[in-house]
């Protein structure tokens, strides 16, 4: 993390909302920017206040390319998404949000809120960090709302400048920051096997459980792969004791939890057509030494032991796994059989018989 | 910039916007003093490339590229 200093002098801050986006509405804005001051006044002793009017310590604005009398200017839609200037007076501690990006509260376009959580980094005295895994990392990453968007390493600088919430009660979320796993819409984004163990990934952690006696471990991803983003997208064990993990274009490949060098690559070194840009599930089936790449509503197969992609593909998945119909979100194989994931519900499906045995919930396989 | 005569100048003006706006040490809009950076090109892309954590080259290179097209933050990634 890094920190212009002195910051700010008094923990209570206000801020004002000059102006709002046509893409939301003046709701959601509102909520998005409440939200996001919540996040810091969780781990440091900060109050905001928000005022209607009158000069506040930090004025919120959307504008674009040269906006009123701020020296930065906005470049059109992507590129530079917003900025905000570091504590002190006039424009210190104000924050511009670009007209010209699609600002949303999910995760398609850009997310206000975790933009926003970021550029209040910045207002309070916080410049960017080279973590990426951190939220004030300068690139947008989306975080699932679900969890708490600061990493140790944002928390790390904030407190640096304003000490923690210790004299005022600690207002960081009582539930733990990892999703529930019990939780009944509980969905992954990625599972694979490693040896006798199956691992389920989903935003910043991992569970690593052993069917046999459904313990189960959860860590945080960057304990075991620091470099790691999180929210990885796919995952599978090869028939070289390794595992693949996916995001986007890119993969790693890790052998006995050591990330290989000169990894992440670009798919396409795989075989995938540049048109590809991502990979919902992956599973090797161990029988055949073939590894199917679901994307959609299709799926590629790559033969193992050639390191190549078998010609004639996409094909339908639900060709060859009738009952798989909805996109996959993740899969694996235990003992045989396939286990296919779509939001809170999974399918035991056998590939020799060709079709689903049976429908259950996604977390069955912990000590729910 | 050492830029392969090939590469599109689309990517020698994004590359130069990019250095200039988040590479350069940005003055403090408050104060009426404007310091001028003298660090050159190499200097401030070798500057990027240790800050992501890429090869340290100083030259242009398709991973450096790719992280300078993505969307982010428009505050500096040097300190004011």
């Amino acid at each position: 993390y890094g920190f212009t200093l002195p910051g700010w002098k008094k923990t209570k801050l206000t801020y004002r909302i000059m102006n709002y986006t046509p893409d939301l509405s003046k709701e959601d804005v509102d909520k998005a920017v409440e939200k996001a001051f919540k996040v810091w006044s969780a781990v440091t002793p900060l109050i905001f206040t928000r005022i209607l009017k009158g000069v506040a310590d930090i004025m919120i604005a959307f504008g674009t390319k040269v906006h009123g009398h701020c020296p930065r200017y906005f470049d059109g839609p992507l590129g530079v998404l917003a900025h905000a200037f570091p504590p002190g007076r006039g424009l210190g501690g104000d924050v511009h949000f670009d007209e010209d990006e699609d600002w949303t509260t999910g995760s398609s376009g850009f997310n206000l809120f975790l933009v926003a959580a970021h550029e209040f980094g910045h207002s309070l005295g916080l410049s960017h960090s080279n973590d990426p895994r951190a939220l004030m990392f300068p690139n947008y990453a989306y975080i699932s709302p679900s969890e708490f968007p600061l990493s140790p390493d944002d928390i790390s600088g904030i407190q640096s400048i304003y000490g923690s919430s210790q004299n005022t009660p600690d207002k960081r979320p009582t539930t733990p920051t990892s999703p529930k796993i019990c939780g009944s819409q509980m969905s992954f984004d990625a599972i694979t096997t490693l040896r006798q163990e199956v691992i389920f990934l989903k935003g910043r952690h991992l569970w690593r459980v052993y069917p046999d006696n459904s313990e189960a471990e959860r860590e945080l991803i960057s304990a075991f792969w620091p470099n790691l983003t999180p929210s990885i997208e796919a995952a599978y064990e090869n028939t070289k004791d390794q595992i693949l993990l996916f995001k986007g274009n890119k993969f790693w490949v890790i052998s006995g939890y050591q990330v290989l060098l000169g990894y992440p690559k670009n798919i396409n070194t795989l075989g995938f057509p540049k048109g590809v840009k991502k990979v919902d599930a992956a599973v090797c089936n161990k029988s055949t030494g073939k590894t199917d790449f679901f994307i959609g509503d299709k799926y590629w197969r790559f033969d193992e032991n050639s390191q190549s992609m078998e010609k004639g593909y996409p094909r339908l998945t639900v060709d060859e796994f009738p009952g798989i119909s909805q996109k996959v979100d993740a899969v694996f194989q235990q003992k045989g059989l396939f286990y296919f994931f779509h939001g809170s519900k999974q399918w035991e499906f056998d590939p020799i018989a060709k079709k689903v045995i049976r429908e259950m919930k996604s977390n069955i396989w912990f000590n729910c | 910039l050492p830029i392969h005569p090939e590469k599109n100048n689309e990517d020698a003006k994004l590359v130069q916007n990019y250095l200039n706006k988040f590479y350069a040490i940005e003055p403090d809009p408050n104060q009426l003093g404007w310091k001028i950076n003298a660090e050159s090109a190499d200097e401030k892309l070798q500057k990027m490339q240790q800050f992501f954590g890429l090869k340290v080259t100083g030259k242009l290179d398709n991973e450096t590229l790719e992280i300078m097209k993505k969307p982010r933050c428009g505050v500096p990634d040097v300190g004011l």
